[in-house]
């Protein structure tokens, strides 16, 4: 495994998105990854509906019928990628555009762009997820975003930051060997985290947090999506 | 987030905001992040907001000192606003919500 790694170096990565006030981070997690996927089997980027997501899927965990995605209520990637199975694929954000708001859906099946064909979980170890991440592209992952109300900037590794209270939905993009630290004077192993709440939040939209400590819970549910491009 | 040095003795807690230095702050955050607020008691609700976040990224930039803390564009929102508009994984047991579906196979990664 490379010591550095950016899928955005790459071009595998859309500009950072703003979800708005509208609690649809799983869609824009669930998009990043398919986009990121899509990338990898075709060399091309298509940004993807969210907004396909957030007025059209309502699948639900089929081992806790509560969790179901739920437009801005809320929802799970994975549910999002059967959803996608089902659906038979995502369209383009220019033909589904967001609105930050849940409305009818309007999903032309003629207009899909890209379809999902599988997906996994990944095992809670982080050499796996590096590999995988490299191996797959971009990864779908939960966090719990404490620290991300008063983020600024540099590498996030709180002292204390709870690994179960998982309630965003973010697109791991890559890491870093050395992350240099100013209040600390020294450097330290990252992740690099897409966002989706613009890119004047944090670093050009963008969340560093330290690997190694499953911080935050990063590690916990992390997934891939394997894709197939629309005939 | 109570400061554990100087303990507040007064009754009324946001009259004292007014003309602070926080209101200073809370006008310059409300300038760049482009907020306005309907009525005066709304913008004196939010500015106590504010001030207690303001509090919140002290806390987190002693937590967590490799980052960066302080005000964002979230800083006139509760916790529980913040979670609730600008989050939104929906609550599932992590003990099984990352692994519906098949898991992946271990890869070799040795070397």
């Amino acid at each position: 495994l490379p010591k550095d790694f950016d899928w955005r170096d790459k071009g595998a990565v859309t500009e950072v998105k703003d979800q708005g006030k509208c609690g649809s981070c799983w869609a824009f997690s669930t998009t990043g990854a398919v986009e990121g996927a899509n990338f990898v089997s075709t060399g091309e980027l298509v940004s993807l509906s969210e907004q396909q997501l957030v007025d059209c899927d309502k699948a639900c965990d089929p081992k806790d019928k509560k969790a179901c995605d739920n437009g801005c209520g809320g929802g799970l990637m994975t549910n999002a990628y059967k959803y996608l199975e089902k659906a038979g694929g995502l369209e383009e954000e220019k033909s589904y555009p967001y609105t930050g708001k849940r409305g009818h859906c309007k999903f032309d099946p003629k207009k899909v762009a890209v379809k999902v064909v599988n997906f996994t979980s990944i095992p809670l170890d982080e050499d796996q997820i590096t590999a995988r991440l490299v191996q797959h592209g971009p990864l779908s992952v939960g966090i719990n975003a404490v620290f991300m109300q008063t983020y600024i900037g540099g590498v996030s590794c709180p002292l204390i930051c709870s690994k179960k209270r998982l309630n965003h939905g973010v697109l791991l993009v890559g890491y870093g060997s050395k992350g240099f630290s100013i209040l600390r004077l020294s450097n330290k192993p990252y992740w690099i985290i897409k966002n989706s709440w613009g890119k004047k939040w944090g670093d050009n939209g963008y969340y560093k947090l330290c690997r190694g400590h499953d911080m935050c819970g990063i590690n916990s549910m992390a997934s891939a999506v394997v894709t197939q491009v629309s005939s | 987030l109570e400061d554990l040095t100087i303990r507040q003795v007064t009754e009324d807690r946001l009259p004292n905001l007014l003309g602070s230095h926080t209101e200073r702050k809370f006008r310059i955050f409300m300038s760049d992040y482009g907020k306005s607020y309907s009525t005066r008691e709304e913008y004196v609700h939010r500015l106590g907001i504010f001030a207690k976040n303001v509090l919140k990224a002290a806390e987190h930039q002693m937590m967590d000192p490799s980052a960066v803390h302080g005000v964002t564009q979230f800083s006139d929102l509760t916790e529980e606003e913040f979670t609730k508009m600008y989050t939104g994984l929906a609550d599932v047991d992590t003990g099984h919500g990352g692994v519906v579906g098949a898991e992946a196979p271990k890869l070799e990664i040795k070397g």
